[in-house]
């Protein structure tokens, strides 16, 4: 057990916060076209300190406040928190529970926490990183990019290999 | 350094080769280092040959051929050093019924060690899944997420 | 030819625009020239806002949402100037349930000017076929083709 | 009625000589991944005189050839026809029936015939340009490719509709 739940609340189409719960296993996220379950995957990479916003089809990375609907006013900030199981120590924090957040205000500042605390955004990286969860994870495929790997120039390969030795 | 990624590079390409030829019933495919007197510096290939074909390139697998090859790849490196979890979204959009049934049973066979994240449109992979998470569209363009069972799921 | 190109350009956008609207429920779309002071210079912009959402770029559309978006502009062409056929290769690939149900009516509702050849794995696609070809791969890598009715294809 | 029949023989996976009769509305093309659909309408876009190797998913047009199986030799040609149906004279020619063939042979010497009659390249880009059936025509999408037409650049958009108008 690893990912234990994410919060998601004003992040792309959840204004409101929503929770979900991973149990081991699989877990499948299904639903009908446009009904937002990339939109959780994207959460999951934005919150796990994913800097490019063309990575989650964001043109700005302001795009990702949700923008508000007919009779929905756009969202001040928007805020997604990832809670990891770390009995196993997988991540080098001595917490058994590890909870990141990352805020981003309607301003442009961005938050991120570790279980509450203010830390920079290296510090979410370093902590990832070991984890093999960092940039250009392989242990993250975006829709439509199934084959990506295919096409990847030879040094872009080596790297992904690279990353897993 | 260079023998830690010689070794990684081997059991990866290794894995890669069982892994394919698990998926194509047949058939084979390695990695390639493209300049190996250059260890570490060098780049690398994916060669793969389908069942009853000759060696081509790459450029002509079909749809499916390629979802699969680099569904080998990453369950390669998946094996050789998990990720604590992995998020796939509709990898099996290409596949076809037989392929979507192995692609579950792979993903099953790693849950020891990796968690799976997968969105799916496709029912055989539901049923591989241990939690299922409907996401629908409400007013105002808000998501909801609703806890479901493959029960409640009608069959098409 | 300034005309000619204004008149198709709105034309195909109303065109467009309709589609869209039909296959999604509501929202609205539309072509937009880029510099339309330079008439035929002009580059063209799509505009497309599901129903429910606000005006927002494209690339946070979703797989579905963009095939059907490119599918609507692909028929309001077709309305426009009708290719004699038209071969589609599994543009359905990333549509869910419902809309695939309304790609297979807009197709149906264009067979009276054009002629579809579609590639599909989908079965309500399937069912929108008046000619059904089976392709299968033999030995060594050679294809052979079938004839079939639906009735042949099991239900999965 | 414009698409009758197709015949295919030393292209890509179809070694012997294969045939499919078009009905008028819509066909359908399925099977397992990897049996040879894509390699049919990539036929029908090489016949229609196609120069991209690219646009049929291969390195270099001599790929085009069947490159032969465990038991079974590479072919020494490839051949393709398309027969259309010119009753209603779509087509610019005085002819009822059109059949276009395309052969490339492994000498790497391609003929084009209508109707039998060897004729150049161009003939078949000119035949086929009136009908909407040329270069960059909307009448083909290819497969992964739904929606290259969201990720086109303005002016490559333009030449789409100056094409149709
Ligand atoms: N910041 C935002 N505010 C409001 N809506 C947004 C925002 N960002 C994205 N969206 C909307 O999210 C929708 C896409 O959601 P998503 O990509 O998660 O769909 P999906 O469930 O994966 O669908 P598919 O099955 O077609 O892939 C788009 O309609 C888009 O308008
Ligand atoms: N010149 C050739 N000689 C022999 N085999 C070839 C040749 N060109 C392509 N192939 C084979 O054709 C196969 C791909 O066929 P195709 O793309 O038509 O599959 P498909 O039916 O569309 O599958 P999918 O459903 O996965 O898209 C590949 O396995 C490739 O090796
Ligand atoms: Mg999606
Ligand atoms: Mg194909």
């Amino acid at each position: 057990m690893y990912l234990k739940r994410l919060e998601i609340q004003g992040f792309k189409t959840f204004p409101s916060r929503t929770v979900l719960e991973f149990g081991p296993g699989i877990t499948a996220i299904i639903g009908p076209n446009g009904s937002g379950k990339s939109n959780v995957a994207d959460a999951i990479r934005w919150v796990l300190g994913e800097q490019s916003p063309r990575l989650m089809r964001l043109r700005r990375m302001e795009d990702a406040l949700y923008a508000g609907g007919s009779r929905r006013p756009p969202s001040g900030f928007a805020e997604v928190t990832i809670w990891l199981d770390n009995t196993g120590g997988w991540l080098p924090l001595a917490f058994s529970e590890v909870a990141v957040t990352r805020r981003l205000h309607r301003s442009g500042d961005t938050d991120y926490l570790i279980n509450r605390q203010r830390v920079r955004l290296r510090d979410v990286n370093e902590l990832f990183l070991k984890a093999r969860l960092g940039q250009n994870s392989y242990a993250i495929m975006g829709q439509g990019l199934v084959d990506q790997v295919l096409s990847l120039r030879p040094e872009e390969r080596r790297a992904l290999i690279e990353e897993a030795a | 350094v260079q023998t830690q990624f010689r070794d990684a590079f081997n059991r990866i390409s290794a894995g890669f080769a069982e892994a394919f030829t698990r998926f194509f019933g047949g058939g084979a495919a390695q990695l390639v280092l493209t300049a190996p007197e250059r260890g570490i510096e060098s780049g690398i290939e994916i060669s793969a040959r389908p069942p009853g074909k000759r060696q081509q390139s790459l450029a002509l697998l079909s749809g499916g051929e390629r979802s699969m090859t680099a569904v080998a790849l990453l369950f390669a490196l998946l094996q050789f050093n998990p990720a604590p979890f992995c998020v796939l979204d509709e990898v099996d959009a290409a596949m076809d019924e037989a392929n979507v049934t192995r692609f579950g049973q792979a993903l099953s066979d790693l849950t020891g060690q990796t968690q799976f994240v997968v969105v799916t449109h496709n029912r055989v992979t539901m049923e591989a899944a241990g939690t299922l998470y409907g996401v629908s569209m409400g007013k105002d363009g808000a998501s909801s997420v609703l806890s479901l069972r493959l029960a409640d799921i009608p069959e098409t």
